[in-house]
């Protein structure tokens, strides 16, 4: 899982 | 969700309200690098712009905007509120050498050219060092107060961490995020040096480190 899933991270 | 995620973001939290209290508490932000607290607050605007575009979860949303507030107010104690006893002359630290590499950067290597992405990658690129002018700052006077230290010992325990919830998302989701970590990992070894010194001197010491 790369890029756009990263994001629920702070 | 897991521990060393959850973990993490309550270490980041509590060494920005450790942060905001000793500004409020003391009615000074002496020792402070007004320069750190600008560039995390640019971080955390440029980083949470998808609060517009996606909704994740309510924790994602709540911890994104109480970041968001209380980093500004962390600016407007600093140039605002206290300003008069803001040590301007020590906080030298040249922004330019650190915008113009992240900004360039952020436009080379990002998962998408679009200025939402190139936006999200400038902030992780500029919180890797983000906190240099507060480095450079306590290396310049040789100095620094307990409660500051304090602060920058959970601000590395954060980041230190993330790796942590990295090293678990990778073995149990096969989730890797290259700019991310890369970036995590440059940023955790600036507080190695610091960590050496909070453990040497201020655990088994008192009131001020001061540097060898």
């Amino acid at each position: 899982i790369e890029g756009r899933e990263t994001k629920d991270e702070l | 969700m897991n521990i060393f995620r959850l973990a993490g973001d309550v270490c980041h939290l509590v060494a920005i309200i450790i942060l905001l209290l000793k500004i409020w508490r003391s009615r000074s932000c002496a020792g402070i690098s007004g320069k750190s607290q600008v560039l995390f607050a640019i971080v955390f605007t440029t980083r949470y712009l998808d609060l517009f575009t996606v909704f994740i979860s309510p924790y994602n949303t709540i911890m994104k905007v109480v970041f968001l507030a209380l980093s500004y107010a962390t600016v407007y104690l600093i140039y605002m509120r206290f300003r008069n006893t803001f040590n301007s002359e020590n906080d030298s630290f040249r922004l330019e050498f650190l915008l113009v590499p992240v900004i360039g950067l952020s436009f080379l290597e990002n998962y998408a050219f679009t200025p939402l992405e190139i936006l999200w990658t400038f902030s992780i690129f500029l919180e890797s060092v983000a906190i240099m002018p507060q480095l450079f700052m306590i290396t310049k006077t040789g100095e620094a107060e307990s409660i500051t230290t304090h602060y920058l010992f959970f601000l590395g325990l954060y980041r230190a961490l993330y790796i942590a919830n990295w090293v678990w998302r990778y073995h149990t989701e096969g989730f890797f995020d290259q700019i991310a970590v890369v970036s995590g990992v440059v940023q955790t070894i600036f507080y190695i040096d610091f960590f050496y010194l909070y453990v040497t001197k201020v655990l088994r010491g008192r009131g001020k480190m001061t540097l060898p």
